[in-house]
């Protein structure tokens, strides 16, 4: 579902280039469990941006079901994300002038789906119901816990039942009982059939996944499956 | 240095009462080094926030150094913050339109210390080395990874060489070897006697401080010394 094709990735700040990412070439099936792990400041986010379609590389191709990103112009883009991806940013970008409920709303306003406003909040309160934050479904942003800001990200992610779920650093701010929690709901999606690649510096989360992918400096040193999964 | 007298903290959320901190007594003395470990919502962060004088406590009475801050005017808190505290948020809460030099140099500032511009722009960078972040130094935080804003926070908490460093996550958003770089710094900051109280969700990095204090619903359940520190 997934093929990068010697991806690149340079950024430009004032007189200095960044190559956060130098020449990534990998393959995810659908139905596969990734980890990518690897060093702070080696290039994880910026790959996750660009197979969510929120960024597009400076060089190589990107084929997402068959289709060659690149080909796409942005509202094109927009409906891919909005159609066939979930995901969880590592800063969260919630919205803080709304509630956590109107937050896990927001990506099913974007299909233009004929539903019922009564039909959005059901959905919304079982996503948030998953990651067992029903009961702070009217709190803002800011009347959150860290962790519990990362939940809404998450809940937000997953209402629309996506095909492909990225999740970057998706319990870093979690206690280690709701990581194992969220994790779980993570293997129970990836039963069902949904793609998940997730960004996580933690050994212990990764091992919920099929396979490893570890980045260092902008490329992919290591590329292999979990033992016994 | 930290005397906490059953500090009770509620939010009023609508018509809801959030009880997030339901009556917590502590003493920490100078030169401890203290992990507060627990459950997302367990009410840690609102913990670091009276603290670090930023937030007022519903109930109980709080000695910094001897002093009950609830005495102590808006002021009077704003300078006790600068002067002997140093904090890490939990979302970084950077300035997006300046540099992570010009972050990190932002508490000097506030101290009205006569020193020229160019001694902060030298102790700024002194303190984006300790955090291996020199070469980001005149990146906006929309242009570093996530574990580098981290750091960016890390040192900015550390640069007027606080008495107190309160750290809320500090290696949330770090991978295991950057982590244990930065546990590596603290432990030698409180070799040279700072007083460092931090949240972690991880048993790894809590095993690097000498005190656990666990969280659940609001109380502490657990305060223990770290084996063999
Ligand atoms: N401004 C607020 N208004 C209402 N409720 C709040 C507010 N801030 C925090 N809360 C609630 O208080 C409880 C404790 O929050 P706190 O941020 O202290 O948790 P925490 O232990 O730091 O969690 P995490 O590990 O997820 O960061 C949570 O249930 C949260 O929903
Ligand atoms: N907009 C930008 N402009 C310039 N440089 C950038 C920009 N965004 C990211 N970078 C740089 O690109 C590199 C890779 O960043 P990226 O966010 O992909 O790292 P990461 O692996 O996700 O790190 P972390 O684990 O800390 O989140 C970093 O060195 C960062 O400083
Ligand atoms: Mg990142
Ligand atoms: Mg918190």
């Amino acid at each position: 579902v997934i093929k990068l094709d010697d991806i690149r990735k340079t950024y430009h700040t004032g007189e200095v280039e960044v190559h956060a990412v130098r020449g990534v070439s990998l393959e995810i099936l659908p139905g596969e469990f990734v980890a990518v792990m690897g060093a702070s400041g080696s290039g994880k986010s910026t790959l996750m941006n660009i197979v969510g379609c929120l960024d597009r590389p400076t060089g190589g191709r990107y084929f997402l079901d068959g289709t060659d990103v690149s080909e796409l112009d942005r509202d094109d883009l927009a409906d891919i994300r909005n159609q066939k991806i979930g995901f969880v940013f590592q800063g969260f970008n919630l919205l803080s002038r709304t509630s956590a409920r109107e937050n896990v709303e927001m990506p099913m306003l974007y299909r233009h789906d004929q539903r019922s406003a009564r039909e959005l909040h059901e959905k919304a309160t079982r996503a948030l119901e998953t990651v067992n934050l029903a009961d702070r479904a009217d709190h803002h942003p800011s009347q959150l816990s860290g962790g519990q800001q990362q939940r809404v990200a998450i809940a937000r992610a997953l209402v629309n039942q996506p095909a492909l779920l990225l999740a970057d650093e998706p319990t870093g701010n979690l206690d280690s009982r709701t990581s194992i929690e969220i994790m779980g709901v993570f293997q129970q999606l990836n039963a069902q059939g949904i793609t998940i690649v997730m960004v996580t510096h933690e050994p212990d989360i990764a091992r919920f996944t099929k396979r490893n992918v570890v980045m260092s400096d902008g490329v992919v040193t290591t590329d292999a499956p979990v033992a016994d999964r």
